[in-house]
């Protein structure tokens, strides 16, 4: 398991949305991701409800329980305390939001229960 | 500079099938 998060988190990471447009991973809002999935062949945004946040046996972890998409099914990640989810209409969010800022600069709100984060899925699941 | 495709920032939350 990796103890680093991806690069793409760093503050001032460019990314590139599905019509083109280049953003600052900081500037990134709740419709860029939307419209970025309308766009997309293959996947689609899921809300992904935070049902639980348990403490993980893997140290500065967490496991997290979320419901996803309108048949609510449960899926269970673990990730290091500092992983941001991107909050519908919050922007991102962690469990430690001081270790993403501290680790990454990027500016985080507290990840709650009742939170409801932007996922993805496979479009042709059904 | 590198740059990422939107998608990498977003948790992929299959649910498993079960039907």
């Amino acid at each position: 398991p990796s103890s680093t998060l991806p690069p793409y988190f760093m503050k001032g990471s460019i990314i590139q949305l599905a019509d083109g447009e280049l953003k600052r991973v900081e500037d990134l809002r709740t419709e860029d991701f939307l419209q970025s999935a309308e766009v997309s062949r293959e996947l689609k945004i899921d809300s992904s409800t935070v049902e639980r946040i348990d403490s993980s046996k893997t140290p500065d972890a967490v496991i997290i329980q979320f419901s996803v998409g309108e048949h609510k099914a449960q899926v269970c990640v673990e990730v290091l305390v500092e992983y941001p989810f991107f909050v519908f209409g919050q922007g991102w969010s962690s469990c430690c939001p001081d270790r993403t800022t501290q680790l990454l600069a990027l500016s985080c709100a507290k990840l709650s229960v009742g939170d409801v984060c932007i996922s993805l899925t496979l479009k042709s699941l059904r | 500079v590198p740059v990422f495709p939107w998608h990498s920032l977003v948790p992929f939350l299959a649910p498993t099938q079960s039907d």
